[in-house]
């Protein structure tokens, strides 16, 4: 059983405003985070699937504390965006599986899904890289998300 | 002008797979992923967006080698994944601007979508992490879009 990762990583206070139905066309994604860097504030995660219909969307995620600003200054834009909708949550957590090797490595995700699963804990968003699994959850099942990826991944918890 | 990223990194010969409409409950990515990994095809990125309607969609990349079997498994499984529609795209690249502490300092990502979009490169997918902003475009325009963000970022290129 080769499966091993390095630890677990976990942000609370995480909220998350998805722009629905974007043109995809260049540019678009320029005229949304730029006025958001413009003015400070931080994005931390920025998640884009593939279209349908020649339209997107576009998730990121600021913290919570941020949310009413990026709010606004997301609301600003939407004739440039073109016709779509803005919608957002608060209460979230992103709970990483952090490693190296792991995109070459199969495994891993899976791994993570399952153990998230196991535990009953809803997977609202991906993404991952070389060496980090991410997943966007309900911040009340990141304490226990995070015990679970520990046990799942053989990792010690650290103390307490 | 603070703004500093430390290299381009660039994949070719990357295809998408996407599966659409799955249910958004526990257990669909873990029985998605699982399978994959089983069969030894090894899954470079996973993005997944936030649902609507209580459904998403889940992508994510192989080599455009392990397309078919990458195919071949995912179509096997269309009956646990509850009604969802399969789509496929091979001739891509993912280019990724490489940098450390880039998800607390805004900037990074913006300037990287204005790059893009100024070569006129569509923005087929998204995901960044606190080192690594990489974005799914068209293997026909990568050789470009990373010469333009070699510019853009203020980077000297590789010699040929
Ligand atoms: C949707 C958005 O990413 C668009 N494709 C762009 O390139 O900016
Ligand atoms: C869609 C998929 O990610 C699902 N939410 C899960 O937890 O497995």
């Amino acid at each position: 059983n080769r499966i091993k990762a390095t630890g677990i990583a976990c942000t609370n206070n995480v909220a998350k405003i998805t722009v629905r139905g974007v043109p995809d066309r260049p540019g678009v994604a320029a005229a949304l985070f730029e006025p958001l860097a413009q003015s400070g504030i931080s994005v931390d995660t920025i998640v884009q699937n593939t279209s349908e219909d020649r339209t997107t969307d576009i998730s990121f995620t600021v913290s919570g504390t941020d949310l009413p600003a990026a709010l606004s200054k997301v609301e600003e834009l939407s004739t440039e965006m073109g016709t779509c909708e803005l919608s957002s949550e608060a209460n979230l957590a992103a709970v990483s599986v952090v490693g190296s090797g792991m995109q070459h490595t199969p495994g891993y995700a899976s791994r993570m899904f399952r153990v998230l699963a196991d535990g009953n804990v809803n997977i609202d968003m991906i993404t991952t890289s070389e060496i980090r699994i991410s997943c966007i959850i309900r911040e009340e099942q990141a304490q226990e998300a995070v015990k679970l990826l520990h046990r799942g991944f053989q990792l010690d918890e650290p103390n307490p």
